[in-house]
C-alpha cells in the first residue's frame, strides 16, 4: 500500500481565469506534483488538489507567491486513510 | 465472505471479492427479479458483471447505472450496492418503482473498473484509472471517462500517458469501456443512462466536449432540477445541476456523450457528495444517507424516462 503521510488536500479559490491558468500550469509539471481531486475548472468552483508532503512547501510558496487563496481541505491523508482502514477491519470481524 | 446480502453491512466499503460475492447471493436470494450477466473481462482479466432487474417481457426499453468508472471513487460503488439492495427490496411493494419494473428493465454495473478498484485496495487507495500497459508507453492506465467515442481526444483529456484523463490510443481502446459500447449497443433499447461519479455534488447531462446545448436540454434541464430537488429533501445536501461543459468544464470522450449521441435521450452524470471536505475519503457513515438521496434522484430519472417513452 502506497503512504500518504503527511501529504495534504490543498482547497484553492480561484478569483479569475488567469488565477485558474496558474493552476492548470501546476498540472503539467513533471514529474507530477500535484494530483488534481476537483480540476481547476471556473471561478465559482474550488479546486482541490493533493499535495505529497515533499511538494508541500513548493507548492504553497508557488500559491502564496501568485496570491492564491487556499485551504487546508485534509491535513493528513494518511489520517483518514487509517481511519478508513480501520473501520472497514471492525465491518468485518 | 458474508453468506447473505442481509447480513452484509451496507454501511460499510467493501473489496473486491466483497461485492462479486455479495452479487452472488443477491441473485441466488431474488432469482424472480435479478441475474447476472459477464460482459466482458478488463485488462487484467476480471470479470465485468451486470446485474439486470427485469419482471418479464423480452428486450424492454431499460435504463442503465453505472458505479466506479474512476476507482478511488469507493462512495459510487457503496451507492450502487445500496440502490440494487433498495429495488429488489422496494419493487414488489407498489408505487413508482414496482410501476416502473412492469414497464422497463434495469442494468446496473457496479464495478466498471475492477483492475482499478482492486488496486486501490491493494496499493494505491487514490488509483483513478484502469490499469492497462502497452509498450514503450511509461506510465499505467487510462481514464475510462475519457476512451468513450464522442468528442474522443479533444480539449479536456490529455494524450499523455502520465496524465490522470489520458483518453488512450484510440476510442473504446479499453476493455472495460469496450464492454459496455458493445452490451448497450447489443442490446439497442436502453433510454436512459445514469454514470455515478464522485465528488462535488452534481447532477450533468450532456455535452461535456462542447458548449453547444443538446437538443432537448430544455427537457434535461428541468429534469435535472427536479433530481436535484427530490435529493436535497432527504438530508438537505445541495447539488448543482446542468450540461457539463457549462457547470463543470470541458471534457471529451465521456460516457454520457456517447450515450446521448448513440440516441439515449436521458444521459445524466452525477458526482456524489463529499459534504466539503472529505473528497474521495468520505466516510463509510455517510453511505447510507449518501445513497438514500441518490436513490430518489435517480427515481425521478427513471419515472421521467418511463412515462416518456420515445
Amino acid at each position: 500500500q502506497m503512504n500518504f503521510t503527511g501529504d495534504q488536500v490543498l482547497r484553492v479559490l480561484a478569483r479569475d481565469e488567469k488565477q485558474l491558468s496558474l493552476l492548470r500550469d501546476l498540472e503539467g509539471l513533471k514529474p507530477q506534483k500535484v494530483d488534481f481531486w476537483r480540476g481547476p475548472a471556473r471561478p465559482s468552483l474550488p479546486v482541490d488538489m493533493r499535495v505529497p508532503f515533499s511538494e508541500l512547501k513548493d507548492i504553497k510558496a508557488y500559491l502564496e507567491s501568485h496570491g492564491l487563496a487556499y485551504s487546508v481541505m485534509i491535513k493528513d491523508i494518511q489520517v483518514l486513510l487509517d481511519e478508513e482502514r480501520e473501520t472497514m477491519a471492525k465491518s468485518r470481524r | 465472505l458474508e453468506r447473505s446480502t442481509s447480513s452484509f453491512s451496507y454501511s460499510s466499503y467493501h473489496t473486491l471479492e466483497e461485492i462479486y460475492s455479495w452479487i452472488d447471493n443477491l441473485v441466488t436470494e431474488h432469482s424472480d427479479i435479478v441475474s447476472k450477466i459477464h460482459i466482458g473481462n478488463s485488462f487484467e482479466n476480471r470479470s465485468i458483471l451486470v446485474l439486470k432487474f427485469s419482471t418479464g417481457g423480452s428486450q424492454r426499453p431499460a435504463i442503465w447505472i453505472d458505479t466506479g468508472i474512476h476507482s478511488r471513487e469507493w462512495i459510487t460503488h457503496a451507492t450502487g450496492i445500496w440502490i440494487a439492495k433498495k429495488i429488489v427490496n422496494e419493487y414488489s411493494k407498489g408505487g413508482v418503482l414496482t410501476d416502473i419494473l412492469n414497464a422497463m428493465d434495469i442494468f446496473i454495473e457496479l464495478v466498471t473498473n475492477p483492475d482499478g478498484f482492486a488496486f486501490t485496495h491493494s496499493m494505491n487507495r487514490l488509483w483513478r484509472k484502469n490499469k492497462s500497459t502497452r509498450p514503450g508507453i511509461f506510465c499505467i492506465g487510462v481514464d475510462l471517462n475519457r476512451n468513450w467515442n464522442s468528442g474522443f481526444g479533444g480539449n479536456g483529456s490529455n494524450n499523455n500517458p502520465c496524465s490522470e484523463t489520458y483518453h488512450g490510443p484510440s476510442p473504446q481502446s479499453e476493455p472495460e469501456v469496450a464492454a459496455i459500447v458493445n452490451f448497450i449497443t447489443g442490446h439497442g433499447n436502453v433510454k436512459a443512462l445514469i454514470s455515478i461519479h464522485s465528488y462535488s455534488q452534481m447532477l450533468m447531462y450532456p455535452y461535456g466536449h462542447s458548449l453547444q446545448p443538446v437538443a432537448n436540454q430544455e427537457e434535461l434541464y428541468h429534469l435535472a432540477k427536479g433530481a436535484v430537488k427530490a435529493l436535497y429533501e432527504v438530508h438537505g445536501i445541495e447539488y448543482i445541476f446542468g450540461s457539463i461543459s457549462t457547470t463543470l468544464y470541458v471534457a471529451s470522450g465521456i460516457t454520457v456523450d456517447w450515450a446521448y449521441d448513440r440516441g439515449i435521450k436521458y444521459a445524466f452524470s452525477f458526482e456524489l457528495r463529499d459534504t466539503g471536505r472529505y473528497g474521495f475519503l468520505l466516510p463509510a457513515s455517510q453511505i447510507i444517507p449518501t445513497a438514500q438521496e441518490t436513490w430518489l434522484a435517480i427515481l425521478t430519472i427513471m419515472e421521467h424516462t418511463r412515462t416518456h417513452p420515445y
